[in-house]
């Protein structure tokens, strides 16, 4: 239900946020 | 690719004992750290440095895809703002994802992230304009009324002095209440990166 989601909590899952993808081969 | 000219290079790893005194990581951490550096800065513009570009490149596996957050994690990263991290800033800004650093530093560094004026405080229409960016990013479409309500119960829950922004003081109660908030603030990568990048032990300046 995304209307109870948490704002930053839909911001943190950004993939721009997601840095384990720098260690990605 | 720009091994030789690295190996040469001023900017080149010079001391990782007093980098890995300075942040969360042992020495050979910051050797296998300095072979990812590498292969990333080498990517678009072989320069030694990470550039935005190469930074992207890394995220994304491709160059053509704008980020509001990739820009400011660069930013932030990017400490001389100069456009370009040298491996000393990649390390350091990387220290503060390492699972053992403290979350105190995680609080601070997600804070700055999401002040994107950097007035000291997150204002309603900054979380609107990340909201809507992420929503973006990632190809889903959510009606502006949903929107619009998911930002009234975050500013319901976070701001508890009701002057319609959040400071410091605020998110900091705010990621304690709720630790998920820092998820995305500790690469478990970091615990394993003397394992994905092993050629590190070929350049190491120090015996085991």
């Amino acid at each position: 239900r995304p209307s109870l989601m948490n704002a930053f909590e839909l911001i943190s899952t950004s993939q721009g946020l997601n840095l384990s993808t720098l260690f990605e081969k | 690719c720009c091994e030789i000219e690295l190996q040469n290079n001023p900017r080149g790893l010079r001391e990782p004992q007093i980098l890995a005194r300075e942040t969360n990581f042992s020495v050979s951490e910051i050797e296998a750290l300095y072979e990812l550096f590498k292969k990333i800065s080498c990517a678009v513009i072989d320069d030694g440095l990470i550039n935005k570009e190469d930074f992207q490149l890394a995220l994304f596996k491709t160059n053509k895809r704008k980020s509001l957050f990739a820009d400011r994690v660069f930013d932030l990263f990017d400490i001389n703002h100069n456009g370009a991290l040298g491996f000393e800033e990649f390390a350091r800004a990387l220290s503060v994802f390492h699972p053992s650093a403290p979350v105190e530093d995680k609080i601070e560094f997600s804070f700055k992230l999401y002040d994107l004026k950097q007035q000291g405080y997150i204002e309603r229409q900054e979380v609107k304009q990340m909201v809507v960016a992420t929503l973006a990013e990632s190809g889903m479409d959510l009606a502006d009324e949903i929107v619009e309500s998911i930002i009234d119960k975050t500013f319901e829950d976070a701001d508890t002095k009701h002057d319609g922004r959040i400071d410091k003081e605020e998110w900091r109660n705010l990621v304690l209440r709720h630790p998920s908030l820092l998820k995305n603030m500790t690469l478990q990568y970091l615990m394993d990166i003397t394992t994905a990048f092993p050629s590190f032990v070929f350049h190491s300046q120090v015996d085991d």
